[in-house]
């Protein structure tokens, strides 16, 4: 037996929010720790990795391991059925081929679930080394969402280059070119505001358009996003799930022919 | 004059 409770069910309604637009179908590993998505999207060139801690849920139970393959189109479908405040319940059998999601508004009076069928999915996983990164960037995931989509206009892809004095994103194009330099907050009122930057050395790599902002879809999860680099492998941006876990992309980057 | 590299590439298959 399978159930999750979640009384912020807005999260969930979020998540997939942030990554249907990346993935077609993914599997959710249901353990005793805990749930977890990690896909590629179909071309291979980016990576999404979701984390929800089962002490995050009001109420979680996994008796025996399930892997839940879905189609996130029909699971995104079912999710927008839920309010914004209901309470959201997921329910599988042991060895089951469907899932139950249970929609609860804040007073009870209403109940809504909905049967999904699961599907089998054979998905490579991937294991992602333990990386120290050269450079760490915190910056309102606001902001980045808007830096994303300003610098779209520009060309296919951003230049995001750090260091000591801070970060620059930059594209260029046929219109011309566009740069935007963030440095870092020297004193804020709000946590979420500042930008911090972690730097063991500079970095300068190249990304593509597509997918950064395919990733900002996760804006409304965190008031701050993380982007994490190091030379020659994948950018990291990482948003935490309110209290109960975090949604991590993985994009390699564009480099010289 | 820059290409797209793949996530195969930076991380195994496990």
């Amino acid at each position: 037996m399978f159930e999750a409770r979640l009384v912020q069910g807005s999260l969930l309604k979020k998540v997939l929010d942030a990554i249907k637009e990346l993935l077609n179908e993914a599997s959710w590993d249901c353990a005793d720790s805990g749930i977890q998505l990690q896909a590629m999207d179909n071309s291979h060139v980016s990576l999404v990795s979701v984390n929800l801690r089962a002490e995050g849920f009001d109420k979680y139970r996994c008796d025996r391991n399930l892997i839940m393959g879905m189609d996130l189109t029909s699971m995104s479908k079912i999710l927008k059925c839920a309010a914004n405040d209901d309470i959201i319940t997921m329910k599988a059998q042991d060895n089951a081929d469907t899932v139950t999601f249970i929609f609860e508004s804040p007073s009870q009076e209403k109940v809504s679930d909905y049967e999904m069928k699961l599907m089998n999915l054979d998905q490579d996983h991937l294991g992602i080394p333990e990386t120290d990164y050269a450079c760490v960037i915190k910056l309102p995931s606001g902001e980045f969402a808007r830096i994303c989509r300003d610098l779209s206009n520009f060309g296919e892809s951003i230049v995001i280059a750090c260091s000591k004095e801070g970060v620059k994103f930059s594209a260029a194009g046929d219109i011309g070119t566009g740069n935007i330099k963030l440095a870092q907050t020297s004193s804020v009122d709000k946590e979420e505001e500042a930008v911090i930057i972690e730097m063991q050395e500079p970095v300068t790599l190249t990304f593509a358009c597509r997918y950064l902002n395919m990733f900002t879809k996760a804006t409304p999860l965190s008031p701050q996003v993380s982007l994490s680099m190091s030379p020659d492998v994948p950018l990291v941006v990482e948003y935490s799930i309110g209290d109960i876990g975090q949604i991590q992309y993985f994009l390699a980057p564009k480099i010289d022919d | 004059p820059n290409h797209q590299t793949s996530l195969s590439s930076y991380f195994i298959k496990s």
